[in-house]
């Protein structure tokens, strides 16, 4: 088996957005209940339907196309359904397929269900051909169980089923366990001096600079106030190395010395910092390259690609930064990638666009403090185009920035393991 | 090489499971070695015979019905 991440508690909700229409509902509904049922008859686990409103897991099935999922169905046969990893919880089961239960014809609810319930706990494929969490479907089975790698898989996420579970209490959600961040920042920069430590288009589309013991929202319009990046992301230090977020896994990595903070929108997941080990300490830059759905990280003149939910073979990196994203100096300071696949490198007060192949375009380097932080010129006026930072900006405390902070629960599961270890 | 049909649609099933990764150095095109690694990978992972060749069994086995998330299987975590 393979873990992909977990739950952070064990009293999980779930709710069925609509069924599909070859099944009577009340067969579908049993199929879907049976399906949480193999779980929680093994692991310490219970699920407990609502009817309305946010729920942990949802199920929904849908056709082709989808405004609310990004994968595209395929029609009847290959792939049936798919499932978000924790704690993210959507399960989408293709709506064109013929869901039955009870016959070997069409495709049964009940495991198929199950599987994607299996994702949805944090289990990845297995390699072996008869367990539920194989990646093919293995047709209809009448006394269908689950598999011992499938058991085994479930109960090193949660641990045994024991006979205590009814009446325990739901697990507080624990505060991750932060180290203290120096109370005297640094002076506040000027976005206009072009420097940057790093760059990161963040969660919905926002873009984030940092610079020593401050971050500040770049946009078309201008730029954000500044703020301490502790008073955003709680426990995170300054003078960062490199930035990331994946939409991937919705996973920020920020990177400084030989560390690895990760977090979920505002809140560090629980077991962070942790200890670089696997790439080199005091790194440059980090992007993700949508493209191919990697973070790739860069050092001097190399760089290693990391896939966060499949192992990584390090062995074969870093390699040569020269060697695929042409035209880059090396040591850049920062790096970004925009959703169409495009990259921008920055180093000094210059930054470097390169296409979807990757390739310098043309007319560039260009300055940084014109071109991004709307600054009138680079010599003359370092004020930035829209205004003045706030005066307000430079006490910034953690209620200023109060609406930011209200966001998901964070992960329970270590992403990085394949850099950390 | 130019790939056939039913070679391109087994190296579009390699790429979108996660068994083949697309080259990002160079050339646009997957060497044959790669290909047949990530074949056998693949035949590996579903219990077929090991040929490294796109095989009727192999064929057979891309078309069955089965989840949209990618496999974690490698040489190395078959190993």
């Amino acid at each position: 088996y393979l873990l992909l991440g977990r739950w952070r508690k064990k009293h999980l909700t779930f709710r069925i957005l609509n069924l599909p229409s070859t099944l009577p509902t009340h067969t579908a509904r049993a199929a879907v209940h049976q399906a949480f049922q193999y779980w929680s008859n093994v692991a310490p686990l219970t699920f407990r339907e609502v009817q309305a409103g946010r729920a942990d897991i949802r199920l929904s099935f849908h056709g082709r196309k989808s405004l609310y999922c990004s994968k595209n169905f395929d029609g009847p046969g290959r792939v049936l359904a798919h499932a978000d990893i924790p704690e993210l919880g959507s399960v989408h089961f293709d709506e064109d397929e013929l869901w039955t239960e009870g016959t070997y014809r069409g495709v049964n609810l009940r495991i198929i269900a199950a599987h994607e319930l299996g994702h949805a706990l944090g289990l990845g494929h297995s390699r072996y051909t008869q367990a539920l969490m194989a990646p093919v479907y293995a047709g209809y089975r009448p006394y269908f169980k689950l598999h011992p790698d499938d058991v085994a898989g479930i109960q090193a996420l949660y641990g045994k089923k024991s006979p205590e579970i009814e009446g325990e209490e739901e697990e507080e959600a624990e505060l991750p366990t932060v180290p203290p961040v120096p109370t005297q920042p640094s002076p506040m920069p000027d976005p206009c001096s072009g420097d940057l430590d790093a760059m990161m288009l963040g969660p919905h589309g926002k873009t984030y600079a940092f610079k020593g013991d401050y971050v500040w929202t770049v946009t078309e319009s201008g730029l954000g106030p500044l703020f301490r990046v502790s008073a955003l992301w709680e426990g995170l230090p300054g003078n960062l190395d490199a930035a990331v977020y994946s939409p991937r896994t919705q996973q920020i990595y920020f990177f400084k010395g030989d560390k690895v903070w990760c977090y979920m929108n505002f809140r560090m997941n629980r077991g962070y910092p942790k200890k670089l080990n696997r790439v080199g300490p005091s790194l440059d830059a980090a992007l993700y390259w949508p493209l191919n759905q990697k973070v790739f990280l860069f050092k001097g003149s190399g760089y290693w690609q990391w896939d966060e939910l499949a192992p990584t073979d390090f062995s074969r990196y870093p390699k040569p930064i020269k060697g695929l994203f042409t035209g880059v100096p090396d040591q850049p300071s920062a790096a970004m990638s925009w959703r169409d696949g495009r990259v921008d490198f920055f180093k000094g007060k210059h930054y470097w666009r390169l296409n979807r192949q990757l390739q310098v375009e043309k007319g560039y380097p260009r300055d940084i403090a014109q071109n991004w932080m709307h600054c009138r010129s680079q010599t003359s006026d370092h004020t930035p185009a829209s205004g003045d930072t706030p005066a307000s900006a430079t006490g910034t405390t953690v209620d200023t920035i109060s609406s930011p902070m209200d966001t998901t629960l964070n992960t329970d599961h270590f992403p990085t393991d394949a850099i950390t270890d | 090489p130019a790939l056939g049909p039913a070679e391109k649609e087994a190296v579009d099933y390699l790429l979108q499971y996660g068994y083949l990764e697309k080259p990002l150095e160079g050339s646009d095109f997957f060497r044959p070695e790669d290909i047949m690694e990530a074949l056998s990978t693949f035949q590996e992972a579903s219990e077929l015979p090991v040929s490294g060749q796109l095989d009727g069994a192999t064929r057979v086995r891309m078309r069955q019905p089965r989840c949209g998330l990618e496999d974690p299987f490698n040489q190395k975590t078959l190993k």
